[in-house]
């Protein structure tokens, strides 16, 4: 999940796509590269509990496997994230290969699971950079809000320097519209904005904005645990159908 | 304006707030040192027809007056931002006292403004730090969700390291609740916790959830400008009113 824009829906895409993934059977890992670890704390992990973390791991790969945790969910584990995370931001600068240390450790895992989804903190720095150098495809979660369209030009072009630069691989899985308010004007024409400019990029699950979505991390569960009957969970639902059939 | 979780309404309340003091007739410069440039933006400055930006100030700050844009308002300028600027966050790093970059550009402008509001990026990185070194006080915008009580933590932690180490002056001019929904259980427990938890920094004013607030910046306008009647500028009204019997 990557958007510089903050407060777009990232986690809660990342937490509730995982728990939709793992409910269809998938073998699902969850990765927080964010230093705010909201993932890690929206499946009720508590990071003040773990003595290490994907900090831990960027450095010392072998790690990997004694720091994930497995939740009380099947199929669904978590890779989680401390506030440490934030030092990694600038020490990585200074580092061989740089870009290059998440992919390192997902190689190591290669064959547990069918899917990894990586949650991104809310900026293009050296963290979401080695997000998107470990992927192979990225969804953009964006707001049905004005500021939501600004960052995209910056974000496509950044996409693109990582394809021609560090992973060839990496195509845009889609565009995810999320807190769709249909009483908003605005929001209906945000909408019609992206539908018309990537028609061929955009989901089309949208997911609309639901109190059950906002509840559910005090609850440290996904929406679809907490109140599968609401209109969040039945779209993360939907969202997950549409997924597989794409894969 | 400073908090690391994205989305929180730091953008909307540093515009909407240098409007509400412009309107008191106090001089106002707002400085945006986020790459994505919202709230540039969100007084209608298009940041592609600028041939230069606060990122040019930080390695030559006797530029900064000539980067200065005076917007249609009376008292209400802005040192605006581009998407450019990201690549100070990780040119800094490398760069003699790195965190007053930004302290040095504004000390030049010294007794131009009564005012200078800084909107910060959602990350406690280096953009983040050069503007709470450049500061005498810091407001930190808090959503009524879930999320916002697990940041506030680490947020205040830097705060404190920044005061001991770099800026003795920092002081917290307070902690601003914003997207306040009075039907959400969940926004009415947030506002208690941090009214419990610090009942002398929380601003009496509660900034509501308001449509308004967010059609406002597709406009290039704040929301006081855009529509005073609503319950989006009122609030933001009585913030300034707060803040001006504050000072
Ligand atoms: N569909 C939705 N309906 C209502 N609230 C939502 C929805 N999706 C997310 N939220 C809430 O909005 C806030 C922002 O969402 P979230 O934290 O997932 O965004 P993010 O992009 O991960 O933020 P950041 O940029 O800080 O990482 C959170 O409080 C979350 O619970
Ligand atoms: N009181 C409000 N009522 C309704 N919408 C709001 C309110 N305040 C802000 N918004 C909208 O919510 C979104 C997030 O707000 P804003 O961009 O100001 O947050 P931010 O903290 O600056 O985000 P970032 O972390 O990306 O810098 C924007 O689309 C904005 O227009
Ligand atoms: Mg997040
Ligand atoms: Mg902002």
């Amino acid at each position: 999940m990557c958007n510089q824009k903050g407060g777009v829906g990232k986690t809660a895409t990342a937490v509730n796509l995982s728990a939709g993934l793992s409910l269809a059977e998938k073998k699902v890992l969850l990765v927080d590269i964010d230093p705010q670890a909201n993932a890690t704390s929206g499946l009720g992990i508590d990071y003040r509990c773990l003595k290490m973390s994907v900090y831990d791991c960027l450095y010392e790969p072998s790690l990997t496997k004694q720091v994930i945790v497995k939740t009380k969910w099947p199929h669904l584990s978590v890779l989680p994230s401390t506030p440490d995370l934030a030092g990694a931001e600038i020490e990585l600068v200074e580092k061989e290969s740089r870009e290059m240390h998440l992919r390192k450790v997902l190689t190591i895992l290669h064959d547990d699971y069918e899917f990894i989804i990586i949650d991104c903190p809310p900026s293009l720095g050296m963290l979401t950079v080695n997000g998107l150098v470990a992927s192979n495809s990225v969804i953009i979660p964006i707001q049905c809000e004005y500021y939501a369209l600004e960052g995209l030009e910056k974000l496509l072009k950044t996409l693109k320097a990582i394809k021609n630069g560090l992973n060839e691989n990496l195509i845009i899985e889609g565009i995810l519209l999320t807190m769709f308010d249909a009483r908003l004007n605005l929001a209906k024409d945000v909408v019609d904005d992206i539908q018309k400019h990537f028609p061929n990029v955009v989901f089309r699950t949208i997911i609309p904005r639901s109190v059950r979505v906002a509840e559910a991390p005090s609850y440290g569960e996904s929406v679809i645990h907490y109140q599968i009957s609401s209109t969040g969970a039945q779209a993360y639902l939907n969202l997950t159908r549409e997924l597989l059939n794409h894969a």
